[in-house]
């Protein structure tokens, strides 16, 4: 564990809280994309089945459960508590054109052909693009509400600080994972425009829209 | 054994 490890986690647990807590406080999932959701339901799940084979640290599963559970619990908010919200017209995002690629993928390029290994790859690869509907949804309406921006925000650094924790553990480790890297690293340039607009426009108190 | 990814990292 790093510096760059923990504030990762933290960041991605700040993410996670913080579209629960929109959601839950406005009663409204109103610009969230619940088939993104949807994906990182799946991608949690797919990811911590080692839960069920192995313990590694009371930090581990404690973490890993908050995901999965925060995970779902968010699914089920925008599906079945707050459905009325939900904006379904603009969440038109295909989830076939990302799983199935990616299924295939996982099968053919992976460290171990084994059950959980190839789950744990296509959940790595799945993760990579799991944000496409959401950000394809904010392309469409062209804007977000600025508690969404936080949220996309704090995700994607997640996978910034994680590329810098692999960096270091390269260096003092010797650890060296291509699948996490090469996905991590196209994880956090999906981000890379909307960074720009955080930046330039939600930090100086603008509403992030998009020009027509 | 390098072939098995690390589980610890989330």
């Amino acid at each position: 564990m790093n510096i760059f490890r923990l504030t990762g986690d933290l960041s991605h647990l700040a993410a996670i809280i913080i579209l629960l807590l929109k959601i839950w406080k406005t009663r409204s999932c109103a610009g969230i994309s619940g088939k993104s959701q949807i994906l990182f339901a799946l991608v949690f799940t797919t990811r911590y089945l080692d839960l069920l084979t192995s313990f590694i640290s009371f930090y581990n599963t404690i973490m890993k459960l908050i995901y999965i559970g925060c995970a779902y619990a968010t699914v089920y908010l925008i599906y079945m508590k707050f459905k009325a919200t939900y904006d379904g017209n603009h969440d038109s995002f295909r989830l076939e054109f990302l799983v199935v690629p990616v299924g295939g993928l996982a099968c053919l390029v992976n460290h171990d052909f084994s059950f959980l290994e190839i789950l744990w790859t296509f959940s790595i690869y799945l993760e990579s693009v799991a944000i496409l509907p959401q950000l394809f949804m904010i392309s469409k309406t062209g804007e977000a509400e600025t508690i969404t921006t936080h949220y996309l925000f704090f995700l994607g650094l997640y996978r910034a600080l994680y590329l810098f924790n692999w960096i270091w553990r390269f260096y003092f480790e010797g650890f060296f994972d291509m699948i996490a890297i090469v996905a991590g690293v196209v994880q956090t340039i999906l981000y890379c425009d909307f960074f720009y607009l955080y930046v330039t426009k939600v930090l100086k108190g603008k509403k992030l829209s998009l020009p027509a | 054994d390098d072939v098995v990814t690390d589980k610890d990292e989330l």
